[in-house]
């Protein structure tokens, strides 16, 4: 399962 | 999500509504650079590519969505609405800014996270971010004054940033493991370059004159 996107901003 | 971010994207949502709005009601983009309103749509467009595939939250999506539309929509009105484009002055606006979009993608390239076209994309979005006022502040430099809204619009542009930095100092003491270097050293660059329009901004402010920035 793909470790969520590092990037959560905007 | 913690307060500085929180208030980063509203100042950075005003600044783009501010600019919307002046475009819309008075029909004119006098003092706006269109160079620099075509590399903040890149950035949003590089940097939003998992905008279908990566859900992080509504919240998320929702801004990503206003962000693009909003800046694009400008991008239309300079370029297309017929009487705002009248009063768009090209011969002022000649910042080669493609000159900034190379040099950014080939560091994308070189300095990343990982090499994935996502992870370059987002960076290449970040350099971008970091040079894309610098048309807009030779402008102004060029026409001297500058009128409220376009003042407010650079102003609200270096606050967003300035609270991301803070946002960022935030997260490094409470989440562990949340180290960005790159965003971090970027959105820095970016703040500095807006530290000289911050100080005549203040100066003009506090005597209550017209601002003036310096030739």
């Amino acid at each position: 399962e793909e470790q969520p996107q590092g990037h959560d901003e905007l | 999500m913690n307060i500085f971010r929180l208030a980063g994207d509203m100042t950075h949502l005003a600044s783009v509504l501010v600019l919307l709005l002046k475009i819309h009601t008075i029909k004119s983009c006098a003092g706006i650079s269109l160079k620099t309103q075509e590399l903040y749509a890149l950035v949003f467009a590089t940097r939003y590519l998992d905008l279908f595939t990566d859900y992080i939250s509504l919240y998320n999506t929702l801004m990503k969505l206003i962000f693009l539309v909003s800046s694009f929509s400008i991008v239309w009105y300079i370029r297309h609405h017929k009487i705002v484009r009248r009063s768009y002055d090209k011969d002022q606006d000649t910042f080669r800014h493609y000159f900034l979009v190379l040099p950014c993608f080939l560091l994308a390239l070189v300095i990343n996270e990982k090499f994935t076209v996502k992870e370059i994309m987002w960076t290449f979005s970040l350099y971008l971010e970091a040079v894309a006022i610098l048309p807009q502040l030779v402008l102004l430099q060029r026409t001297r004054n500058i009128d409220n809204l376009t003042g407010q619009y650079v102003f609200l542009l270096g606050a967003y940033r300035s609270l991301y930095i803070l946002n960022w100092i935030y997260r490094y003491f409470t989440e562990p493991h949340y180290v960005h270097w790159i965003t971090w050293i970027s959105g820095l660059v970016q703040t500095l370059l807006y530290a000289d329009f911050f100080y005549y901004y203040f100066q003009s402010w506090k005597n209550n004159v017209k601002l003036e920035l310096p030739a």
